[in-house]
Order: structure tokens, then C-alpha cells, then sequence
């Protein structure tokens, strides 16, 4: 593992820590969305199906199970809060999910000469899950954009999630070069997922990072 | 050159 992914993994890691150091402290999931929570836990379930059956190492292991596990939980807390209404968390998911699962159905890594009909469902599981997270952050940053009272944390939650993004890229390209490591569908939808957070980082400086004392 | 790597990333 190089450094570039393990700083990446570890902003990540950092990212599920603050959203929920913002829900267990301050006992209020305002300005969180639940659909960007759903479909982050859709994505890790489609995507680490491998766990039953390759294995690649204990740290990719307790990564994944740490990832499902942490994601289901914030859809819990998010989902049964009552203190939030959550009224603009108003974004069609279905105009993310239905196109993304339709491109996995036709641009994926499936042999279907090799491997059997369940290694070749994970495998248009796997692309799914790569394109819904390219695109599962815009429903936050719906919200961000409406809700004036967006706190700090939730604000350094996205910045850790886009600060991954950027590592993961930087980690495709030291790989493409010494290791020859190319997962094109990968690579393109993490640029993609990348530039959308290109705009949040605008909202980030003009919000946290020039906010004035008043 | 270009291999097709096994998925090791998260």
C-alpha cells in the first residue's frame, strides 16, 4: 500500500468519525441527509459482497466490515432521529440510482466465460456501487447549499470525504505507474466523484474557513 | 504496462 491510499483510507476513516461525533454530541442530525447516508451504506453492502469470498487482507477486511457496520448505524440514528424533520432533504435519488445500476448492466468487469453467474452479479454489483458513489454525495450537497445553520463538523465531514477522493486519485496514478494497476470504470468515476467535490471546497472556504467572528 | 489487477482498494 502506498501512502497516497493510505491517507486517503484514513481521511475516510476520519469522515465516518466526525458525523458521528456530531450525532452522538450534539444528539441532532440537522443538515445530514439521510439519502447520502442510504446510499453510502448501498454502496458498501453492493461493493464488499467480496468479503465471503476473497480475501486480501485483514486491514481491507476490518476496513469493510468497519464501513458497513458505521454506515448502517448513521442510517439508523439519522433515519429515527425526531428532532429532524429533514425537510430538505429533497433530492430524487431514483435519478441517481436507476441510471447507475443501468450503466453497471452494460460497463463492467464481467467475464461471464470465466467465473460463475454470482461472481458476474458482483461484478455489475461492484461497477454499481462505483457509480453510486461517484454521485451519492449530491444529495448533501443539496442540502448544504439550502440550509443556512450547516455546523462546522458536518462541514468537515464533507471536507474529509472529498480529501479522500483526491488521495484515491493521486493513489491511481503512483499505481498506474510502478504497479501497472488500471481499473479504468474505477478511475473515471473517482474523477467524476472528485470534481463534484470541487464545488463543495468552494462553499467550504467561503463558509468555514472565511467565517469572521461576529 | 497494463495488468488486470485484482480489486485490493476499498
Amino acid at each position: 500500500m502506498n501512502i497516497f491510499r493510505f491517507v486517503g483510507d484514513m481521511s475516510h476513516l476520519a469522515s465516518f468519525f466526525l458525523l458521528l461525533a456530531k450525532l452522538i454530541y450534539t444528539k441532532s442530525s440537522t443538515g445530514v441527509s439521510l439519502k447520502t447516508q442510504a446510499l453510502y451504506l448501498t454502496v458498501f453492502v453492493c461493493r464488499y459482497l467480496d468479503l465471503l469470498v476473497a480475501f486480501v487482507s485483514w486491514y481491507n477486511e476490518l476496513m469493510k466490515i468497519f464501513f458497513i457496520a458505521a454506515s448502517a448505524y448513521i442510517v439508523y440514528v439519522v433515519a429515527t432521529s425526531t428532532r429532524n424533520s429533514n425537510a430538505s432533504d429533497t433530492y430524487r435519488v431514483e435519478f441517481l440510482v436507476i441510471p447507475a445500476l443501468v450503466l453497471a448492466c452494460f460497463v463492467n468487469e464481467t467475464h461471464w466465460s470465466k467465473g460463475g453467474w454470482s461472481l458476474n452479479v458482483m461484478e455489475i454489483l461492484w461497477a454499481f456501487s462505483i457509480y453510486l458513489e461517484a454521485v451519492a454525495v449530491l444529495p448533501q450537497l443539496k442540502m448544504l447549499h439550502q440550509l443556512e445553520d450547516t455546523t462546522n463538523i458536518t462541514m468537515h465531514y464533507m471536507a474529509s470525504l472529498g480529501i479522500y477522493r483526491a488521495f484515491y486519485l493521486l493513489n491511481w496514478v503512483y499505481r498506474l505507474y510502478y504497479e501497472g494497476y488500471w481499473h479504468p470504470i474505477a478511475v473515471v468515476a473517482g474523477i467524476v466523484q472528485t470534481l463534484l467535490y470541487a464545488d463543495f471546497f468552494i462553499l467550504y472556504y467561503q463558509s468555514v474557513l472565511l467565517r469572521l467572528p461576529s | 504496462h497494463r495488468v488486470k489487477a485484482p480489486k485490493d482498494e476499498l
